[in-house]
């Protein structure tokens, strides 16, 4: 399950704030995924006190609000983020970018899909820079988009372009990997699908035995 | 707060937390660091095992605009459905109440029962409506929340409000469950020219793939 609590000071009117919740929480908690089991709890509560004494917002188009959106979305995407890396027997985070689809839903549905495909979750713990499952994933997320404008990098590891693998260095690639495992540290995959306007993150984590272990023996 | 502070860092510590570059500048405080709210987190023996805090409150002086985003999962928790309901009939909102220990899933009418006597617990020691009380749960699904632990804790846990880091610090420990680390973060900006701070603090290890509207 994931809770979270969000506040600010901000002066907005409830439908506004509304809207900027549901857009923040859609770019942030909405594309984190660590087992693909969505909870009966998964809450976020957002508060406005409009005690800052900043002028009262009460259209999400004009530019206070979009300020107050880019703050909304940063502290949420922080917390998501934080949760991902807190995964159950995770050794490190997986981020995975998007850009070139038609629309920022349909490059989130991709991010998704790759941060959740239990295949490149493993990989990543056996530090394997494995391109043909994250391409893999990448294609069944649902969105339609051309095998031959595919680029998938991994760290600065550029595995695959135009849809074509290409020869990289395993070695500097697995141990970019590795060393991610052992600092706990950010293993950031880049995909370009075309060239459209949108683009997405999701994160995650990597799949360990741990994760079997933990929820064996946490009941229901 | 420093004591409860002192004990809540002793079972976990902060998570990193990876903020996307912007105009932006992180600081102290989550939940509390905006103007206007204070939070607490103690232990209230909701657990099952362990004395880590469990109960979390957090406060807003005044009626705060409110928004909330749900599971989507068709068997909701007790509290998601009633927060879902209070949502629908309020624009705003004063309090937020989270137990960590049962999830109070799967439970039934009587789990609902549960949810609005908290609530109505709250609202009576804070003075406000229970219509401005929301409620979070999180632990096991499938078994109701430690009710008579829960509310005679409430009297502490009111007491134990703060406007402090400490007291968002305390708040952010409390809510978790597997977590390994305790997630709490500010940022300051500006909007229109004016300071303003957003806060928040939030848990999750496992059962992770949201899907909230």
């Amino acid at each position: 399950t994931m809770l979270g609590v969000v506040t600010t000071d901000a002066s907005v009117d409830s439908d506004v704030w509304r809207k900027m919740v549901k857009v923040a929480v859609n770019r942030s908690f909405n594309q984190i995924t660590v087992d693909g089991d969505t909870s009966t709890n998964d809450t976020v509560i957002a508060l406005a006190s409009g005690l800052s004494r900043s002028s009262r917002l009460s259209s999400v188009d004009c530019n206070e609000a979009k300020q107050l959106q880019a703050c909304l979305d940063a502290v949420m995407q922080g917390l998501a983020k934080s949760i991902a890396w807190d995964g159950e027997g995770a050794t490190c985070l997986i981020e995975v970018r998007v850009t070139g689809a038609n629309s920022e839903a349909e490059a989130a549905k991709i991010a998704r899909s790759v941060a959740s495909s239990s295949l490149v979750k493993a990989a990543v713990y056996g530090r394997d820079p494995n391109w043909g499952r994250i391409a893999a994933a990448a294609g069944y997320a649902g969105v339609s988009f051309y095998q031959n404008k595919l680029r998938i990098l991994l760290g600065d590891s550029l595995l695959m372009d135009g849809g074509q693998p290409l020869p990289f260095d395993r070695a500097v690639a697995g141990n970019y990997l590795r060393k991610a495992g052992e600092t706990r540290g950010t293993v950031i995959i880049d995909i370009s699908v075309g060239d459209g306007p949108g683009s997405g993150q999701a994160w995650g984590c990597d799949l360990s035995y741990d994760y079997v272990k933990i929820n064996a023996e946490y009941t229901t | 707060v420093t004591s409860s502070l002192k004990e809540a860092s002793n079972y976990i510590p902060a998570a990193p937390i990876f903020l996307p570059e912007g105009p932006w500048k992180q600081i102290p405080g989550g939940v509390t660091a905006a103007e206007g709210f204070k939070a607490a987190g103690i232990y209230a023996g909701v657990r099952a095992k362990g004395e880590k805090p469990d109960l979390a409150l957090v406060l807003c002086d005044v009626d705060a605009a409110a928004a909330g985003a749900f599971t989507t999962n068709v068997v909701a928790a007790a509290p998601v459905v009633y927060c879902k309901k209070m949502l629908d009939s309020s624009k705003t909102a004063r309090a937020v109440l989270i137990n960590a220990g049962q999830a109070n899933a799967a439970t039934g009418d009587a789990g609902y029962q549960d949810v609005v006597d908290c609530a109505n617990t709250v609202a009576m020691l804070l003075k406000v409506r229970s219509e401005e009380v929301l409620i979070e749960s999180t632990g096991v699904i499938g078994q109701r929340i430690k009710k008579d632990a829960l509310l005679n804790s409430l009297p502490k846990l009111v007491n134990s409000l703060s406007s402090s880091t400490e007291g968002a610090d305390c708040a952010a420990v409390a809510i978790t469950t597997t977590d390994l680390v305790s997630k709490s973060v500010a940022v300051e900006s500006q909007v229109g020219g004016t300071y303003i701070r957003v806060g928040g603090m939030a848990k999750g290890s496992g059962m992770i793939h949201p899907n909230m509207a």
